[in-house]
């Protein structure tokens, strides 16, 4: 299970928390504010009233550890750069930091961020794509028919091969990706679970129970296939 | 050619301007701060130093013809409802708008909004997303080996069809969708072009001189496709 844990509870942090919570991950978020500290406790458990840029509070709440860190403070830019220093110092694989300015982002960079989100920049880029189509991707998203979707594999399937299926003649899908998780021993000696992805899979792969299978295809074509 | 109107030159607008002014749009920006307006003078001509909530303004600009206009304004609550509002009436066919607050997000989707960009929940949710890898997507574009790209067909395919050109063989590449550029007589009697995107394309369609392909596979066979 990953261990992410969140800096700050402004609108990133909470949006960050509520989409996180319903997933696989262990999450801890630090907040200043009690206020803010409360708007997300109907999601998680551990959330942390305290300075972030406490290096013993860090380490008591075990950060060094963890395999993600996300710092979402915009505002105040010294204690954004200085939390993202402290995390790279105590050990954090990936620290991924929230930057308000082009400025912000390259000192970011700078003092060791391993990602930088930068909302206002990668939004209005993102905007600009979808709106002049250069990007099949955003058109295949945005075109009223045709959709991407993950959709689990119908026992009708299980134990066929992708070819005996006959997705794509039948439903009139492309079946882009198979994706299964295959029961693994962890460090702990503790079953656990790594993702398989078979990207163009081969007509004579087999499909099994619990995998599911990325397609590309109208709309209607998915939503019948989903019924199955 | 697309006609675009970016309402304010905060940092969302300026990456707005800078992400369209290379594409093939006519783009017009109003910005009522005169430094603000400057800032992006060497990517567009037409910025406008102005107050966008007058209508007359827009008219003498043609936002009601405009294909999308785009209210980037976050701070001022009024202003953003009520040029959304005003743009709406005008006629302008689709109008993004960006909010700051799900409060905001509702009033302008009330207000008629075509839709809403809201980086610091969009961004969020996202990255979200992309850290627990349960958007097989995500883990494409993130895993280090696959990606999904958009190339132009090489000579050697022009003519040939889909199974002759045996791209999946040769190649270990998935071509998920062929677009291309359809020559038609737009409503002025000149000669435009409009995209035509075949998704899931047949194994006999023929591949012709300039049409693109949207491509899924490991990099390194993408670079050697490229490299034709
Ligand atoms: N040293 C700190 N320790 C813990 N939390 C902090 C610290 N500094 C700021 N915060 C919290 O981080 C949150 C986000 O910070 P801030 O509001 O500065 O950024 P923002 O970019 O405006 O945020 P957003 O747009 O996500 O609302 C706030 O709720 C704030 O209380
Ligand atoms: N009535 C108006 N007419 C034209 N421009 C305006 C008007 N009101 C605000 N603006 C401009 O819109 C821009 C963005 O607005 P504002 O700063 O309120 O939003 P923001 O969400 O903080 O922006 P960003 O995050 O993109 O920098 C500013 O440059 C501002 O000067």
């Amino acid at each position: 299970k990953k261990q992410i844990g969140v800096i700050g509870l402004g609108i990133f942090g909470q949006n960050m928390v509520r989409s996180l919570a319903s997933e696989k991950c262990e999450l801890v978020a630090i907040e200043k504010e009690e206020q803010k500290a409360n708007t997300v406790s109907e999601y998680i458990s551990k959330v942390v009233q305290a300075d972030a840029s406490d290096e013993k509070i860090l380490r008591q709440l075990d950060f060094h550890n963890f395999d993600v860190a996300v710092v979402t403070i915009g505002e105040n830019l010294e204690a954004s750069i200085l939390i993202t220093m402290i995390l790279k110092n105590i050990g954090v694989k990936k620290v991924i930091a929230k930057a308000n300015s082009s400025l912000h982002a390259d000192v970011l960079m700078k003092v060791g961020a391993d990602k930088i989100v930068f909302p206002e920049r990668d939004e209005a880029e993102k905007l600009a794509k979808s709106l002049v189509s250069s990007n099949i991707l955003d058109m295949i998203n945005f075109a009223d028919d045709y959709r991407m979707a993950e959709i689990v594999v119908s026992k009708k399937f299980t134990g066929k091969t992708l070819i005996d299926a006959d997705i794509r003649h039948k439903f009139g899908l492309s079946v882009v990706a198979i994706r299964r998780k295959i029961p693994i021993l962890n460090e702990d000696g503790e079953t656990d679970f790594k993702e398989d992805l078979n990207i163009n899979p081969m007509a004579d792969d087999v499909l099994e129970e619990g995998d599911s299978l990325l397609i590309i295809g109208e709309r209607n074509n998915i939503e019948k296939f989903k019924k199955l």
